[in-house]
C-alpha cells in the first residue's frame, strides 16, 4: 500500500505453513474483521486469552488440549414446521475435507439452551440429524450437555466427537454436518415468523479441536512445488506484492 | 601437521577480533501484523516479536553458540583451503511458537499454535 514493500517470497524458498495457509484461507482485503462482537467471536477471544499471553506466547498451563481450534458457524438454517410446542431448525455446518494433516481430537456444539423471543422463554437443545432417518418422536431430555466454561448459563455444550469422527472425518470431500436445533415453548404464542427470524449465527456454533499430525509437521520441511502453484494461482497477496 | 594447522589458525584468530556487540547475537524486534499486511485476517495478537540474529561469526566460535562441527570445519576451509567457501553465518538456533487467532474466508474463526515463529537463540552455521 502506497509503495510500502510487502512480503517478498523468492521462488526457490520453501513455503512456510503459515504463509501457505494464509494464502489459501485469507478472506481478502475487502473483507474486514467483524466490528460487532458476536457470541462466537467473544468465545474465541476468551479462549485465546486463556491460552496465550498478550505477546502470543502459548501459556504453559493452558488446558485447551489441542494445537488448533476451529469455530464453525452454521452455513444453512432451515426452519421446520412446528410440531406442537416444539420449534425446529436444521443447522448445516460445513466440514472441510480431511487431508490427513490434522487429527480431530474433539468436536462439540455450543448452543443456546435458553432462548428469549419477545419476552417468551424457550428451552432448547441440539441433536444430530440425518435426512434419511427422520425421527417420529421428540426427545424429552437433554442428556449429554454441560455448561461451556466460557459462556453464560444460557448456553450449553454437547460433545459430538464420535458422531463427527464416524460419519465425516474420514471423508475426503467437503460435507455438511446437520444438527437439529429444537426449542420447546411453554405458551403457544410464538409465531413461525418470529422463529424464522432467529439468526442461526446467534444460537449455535461448532468447535473442532485438532492436533498436528506427523504430515503437517513434515510439510514445513518440504520444498513445495507449493511456491510454483502459488505463483500460477495469482493469489491476491502476491499480486499486491508485485 | 595438526600442530602447524593449529598454530596458523590461532595466529589468524588473534587478528580476527570483533567488538562483542558486533558478534553473532539475538536482537529483539517487534512487528505488527498490520505492517505485514495481515491485519485483515489476524485478530490476535496485534504485535509479535520474531527477533532476528545478526553479527559476525568469529573464526574461533564461542561455545555458547551451539555451532555444529561442520561450522568449525567450514571456518578452517575458508581460512586455510579455499576462501571462496563462505564462513558460517549467524542464524537462529532455537525457535518458539506463537498462538494466533484468525478469521477465515468462510467466516470460521481459528485458534492455532504455529511452530517456529520466534527466534529464541542464535548460532553460527
Amino acid at each position: 500500500e502506497g509503495g510500502q514493500s510487502s512480503i517478498f517470497l523468492p521462488a526457490e524458498a520453501p513455503t512456510l505453513p503459515l504463509i501457505q495457509e494464509l494464502l489459501e484461507e485469507s478472506p481478502g482485503e475487502q473483507s474486514r474483521k467483524p466490528r460487532l462482537l458476536g457470541h462466537s467471536l467473544r468465545y474465541m477471544l476468551e479462549l485465546y486469552q486463556r491460552s496465550a499471553d498478550s505477546h502470543g506466547h502459548p501459556r504453559e498451563n493452558r488446558t485447551i488440549g489441542a494445537t488448533m481450534v476451529r469455530l464453525v458457524k452454521p452455513l444453512t438454517n432451515v426452519a421446520k414446521p412446528r410440531r406442537g410446542t416444539w420449534h425446529i431448525q436444521i443447522l448445516g455446518f460445513p466440514l472441510r475435507p480431511n487431508r490427513g494433516l490434522y487429527q480431530l481430537v474433539r468436536a462439540t456444539v455450543v448452543y443456546r439452551h435458553h432462548l428469549q423471543l419477545t419476552g417468551f422463554n424457550l428451552s432448547c437443545h441440539v441433536e444430530p440429524w440425518a435426512q434419511k432417518s427422520p425421527t417420529k418422536h421428540l426427545p424429552s431430555s437433554e442428556g449429554g450437555s454441560s455448561k461451556p466454561s466460557l459462556m453464560s448459563n444460557a448456553w450449553k455444550e454437547m460433545d459430538i466427537t464420535q458422531h463427527v469422527q464416524q460419519r465425516f472425518w474420514n471423508n475426503k470431500r467437503q460435507r455438511i454436518l446437520r444438527l437439529r436445533f429444537m426449542c420447546w415453548q411453554q405458551k403457544d404464542s410464538v409465531g413461525l415468523e418470529l422463529w424464522r427470524g432467529t439468526s442461526s449465527l446467534d444460537i449455535a456454533f461448532l468447535l473442532l479441536y485438532f492436533n498436528d499430525t506427523h504430515k503437517s509437521i513434515q510439510k514445513a520441511k518440504l520444498l513445495p512445488m507449493g511456491m510454483e502453484e502459488i505463483m500460477e494461482r495469482e493469489s491476491p497477496l502476491l499480486r499486491r506484492t508485485r | 601437521q595438526a600442530g602447524s594447522i593449529s598454530a596458523e589458525a590461532t595466529a589468524s584468530s588473534l587478528k580476527d577480533s570483533e567488538p562483542e556487540n558486533n558478534q553473532c547475537s539475538l536482537h529483539p524486534f517487534q512487528v505488527s501484523f498490520r505492517q505485514l499486511g495481515w491485519d485483515h485476517w489476524i485478530i490476535a495478537p496485534s504485535f509479535y516479536t520474531p527477533n532476528y540474529c545478526k553479527g559476525t561469526c568469529l573464526r574461533v566460535l564461542r561455545g555458547d553458540l551451539n555451532s555444529p562441527n561442520h561450522a568449525i570445519v567450514q571456518n578452517l576451509v575458508n581460512q586455510l583451503v579455499d576462501s571462496s567457501v563462505p564462513r558460517p553465518s549467524c542464524v537462529p538456533y532455537k525457535y518458539v511458537p506463537i498462538s494466533v487467532l484468525l478469521i477465515e474466508a468462510n467466516g470460521s474463526i481459528l485458534y492455532k499454535e504455529y511452530e517456529g515463529m520466534i527466534a529464541e537463540s542464535c548460532t553460527c552455521r
